[in-house]
């Protein structure tokens, strides 16, 4: 941790590239042929895996296991989708036109059109663009994820300091992360930090996909992605 | 709670919390 630490110049941000998950892949059923919903069925299962692993990750964000548990569950109710759109768009940024949902799952602009994602895909590459533009590092990424965490706006706070102390703590690390790092731009923890409306409008766009496809009741969907799909009403 | 069991129950099993 120290040796990471003198590389971030920052110890939360080096816990944070420590604490990162996995690669998960998407492993799309290889006995059946490659329907629309199926695409569809693929995605969603993967989105339900990398849920497990999102609520393990955000235990390890220093103080978030600290919080009551009702302000971990609203945290996360209002917050996954953004944490989950940031994974995407980190991956995707090495490609033209892909989406990286998975190593495994890269989907371009007519799949994505094909199954109705179409819309979805537009507003990602938007966020992907000016990400791209910033030259967005992994130090920065993992910093975001957490900071899109802690600032949920969840109507349902019980203890607001105790979120305003994890906001504060998160900001003072980017902040010095930037400082160290990329003093060539004092405006850039403010950019990155601007980033954050349109991650949330992305965000939103895609639980309305994900409650439409539900709705339809064209693919089945497992349980722990339907309930935080349900508590982002 | 009840609603959200799935959230609830994987917020509960044991890990390693890390203080501020």
């Amino acid at each position: 941790c120290c040796q990471v630490s003198k590389k971030t110049g920052n110890q939360i941000v080096s816990h944070l590239l420590l604490v990162e998950p996995d690669k998960i892949f998407a492993m799309a059923d290889p006995t059946t042929s490659d329907t629309d919903d199926k695409v569809l069925t693929t995605l969603c299962d993967l989105a339900d895996r990398e849920l497990v692993v999102l609520i393990s990750w955000a235990k390890h964000i220093p103080g978030f296991s600290t919080l009551s548990l009702g302000d971990q569950m609203g945290l996360l109710q209002s917050a996954w989708m953004e944490v989950l759109i940031l994974g995407v768009v980190f991956r995707s940024l090495p490609y033209d036109e892909g989406l990286v949902y998975a190593d495994d799952l890269i989907m371009e602009r007519e799949q994505c059109r094909t199954v109705g994602l179409l819309d979805l895909y537009c507003t990602l590459l938007q966020l992907i663009a000016k990400y791209r533009k910033l030259q967005l590092d992994k130090e920065e990424f993992v910093t975001l994820k957490a900071m899109a965490l802690a600032n949920s706006d969840s109507m349902n706070i019980e203890n607001i300091e105790a979120i305003q102390n994890l906001q504060d703590i998160l900001h003072e690390a980017l902040q010095e992360y930037e400082k160290n790092r990329h003093l060539e731009d004092p405006h850039r923890g403010g950019k990155l930090l601007m980033t954050l409306p349109l991650l949330r409008q992305t965000a939103n766009k895609a639980v309305q996909c994900f409650r439409r496809i539900m709705a339809e009741g064209r693919v089945t969907m497992h349980k722990l992605f339907l309930e935080m799909l349900e508590a982002k009403v | 709670k009840e609603k959200h069991k799935i959230l609830h129950r994987l917020l509960q099993d044991s890990t390693s919390p890390v203080d501020l």
